[in-house]
């Protein structure tokens, strides 16, 4: 079961403040419980699926396009500046209020949906859970920013360590470069010694043997 | 005995690698592991 | 300022649920504000810097000490099952309320420290203030969990990225490798036919000069 709680102020009414907690399970299209409080009394009321799809159909908008407009409206996911919230209170008991919601488009806004909310027997209670979600909420993202903090610091380490490593590599492959031309330059040169040696050898060679030949001629 | 160091002196180098037989790859790599560390 | 609001339970009755509310400038031992609620009625109150001393003395521990086991049973910074609280309310019409919090030892507990809180004017405004800190917080921890997880992301990123790059440097060090030995050993095999060759040539060489003395001996 997914849950929201935002805070809300109506267009009719902007300096008052009220706390909107919206329940539902997986899809929203598949109904949803709104709870409504002030801070000292609550009210709740539920839109059904067939309440959905006849909204919908009354505003000729397409089912999933209008859940998502009230996922925007109701979960806070889309630019709140789009969206107006208003309440109104039916007899002066307070038993029954009306909730409204609206999209404001340019200069003209419409809309989304309106429902009759009754007044809760035990609003403390209703506001107690409320506070205790919060709470759990708060509780569960600080685990989770705790997590999430953990694994940065590991895959800083491990960025560190990669960089560490290829920096050696990158050594290693220019030390591989300048030891290998050492040891043929010294190889290499070897050869070119006993080049130079048996050149040297044959041009006495040679010279041995046109010698005599010379003084014979 | 000197002759065999003569006759090694005539056909290998100092470092081992022979004046003429041609190397090959693991030849060489060989050779140049027993190159101690030059620097 | 620094806020935390906890759900307690007080010994004295566990099935009923209060919300803790501390604010504090930056350092506890400076004092402290107290609000007590249970959804639907609240109780403040304010700890000052002197009973905080005070409240050491009697105990005989040294502040600091007594300032971290503050910070423990009220900010939640401890274990929780080391820490009970009490309230107990005065007159039948709830103005004045204690509240009081103690540290269990094994088969002891002893006395943190006590307050008498005073029933708030208007609870429906100090609820709001609560929910909407609360809310507040949600949203902060929201916004720092999606900078640390786009921070993992690009972390991430970066890994891959030096993993890549460590496995090419890796790659072209045994390319270079091989390149150079290949290299290597055609021009050594091009000194070592040159020199077979003089060989060749000095052996014949040889023949020639020793021939006719060979022939004249």
């Amino acid at each position: 079961m997914e849950k929201k709680v935002s805070r809300i102020c109506p267009v009719s009414d902007p300096s008052t403040t009220y706390f909107l907690q919206i329940t539902w399970e997986k899809d929203l299209g598949v109904g949803f419980d709104v709870i409504l409080t002030d801070g000292q009394l609550a009210w709740a009321g539920r839109v059904t699926e067939d309440e959905i799809s006849k909204e919908a159909a009354d505003m000729e908008m397409e089912r999933e396009k209008y859940i998502e407009e009230l996922q925007k409206v109701l979960l806070f996911r889309g630019q709140t500046d789009k969206y107006n919230f208003d309440i109104s209170k039916g007899e002066a008991s307070g038993e029954c209020l009306n909730f409204s919601y609206e999209k404001n488009l340019k200069d003209v806004s419409f809309r989304l949906g309106s429902m009759d909310l009754q007044a809760v027997s035990s609003p403390a209670e209703t506001i107690r859970e409320m506070i205790s979600y919060c709470l759990h909420s708060i509780m569960g993202l600080q685990t989770k920013n705790e997590d999430l903090r953990k694994e940065n610091e590991r895959l800083l380490s491990d960025v560190d360590d990669l960089q560490g490593q290829l920096l050696k590599c990158v050594e290693a492959k220019e030390e591989l470069e300048t030891e290998l031309y050492k040891r043929f330059i010294l190889v290499l040169n070897e050869k070119k010694a006993k080049i130079r040696s048996l050149q040297q050898c044959l041009k006495e060679a040679k010279e041995a043997t046109e010698g005599p030949t010379l003084k014979r001629d | 005995s000197s002759e065999t160091k003569e006759h090694f002196a005539c056909k290998y180098d100092r470092y081992g690698d022979s004046y003429t037989a041609d190397t090959d790859m693991a030849q060489l790599k060989g050779l140049f592991s027993r190159m101690s560390n030059l620097r």
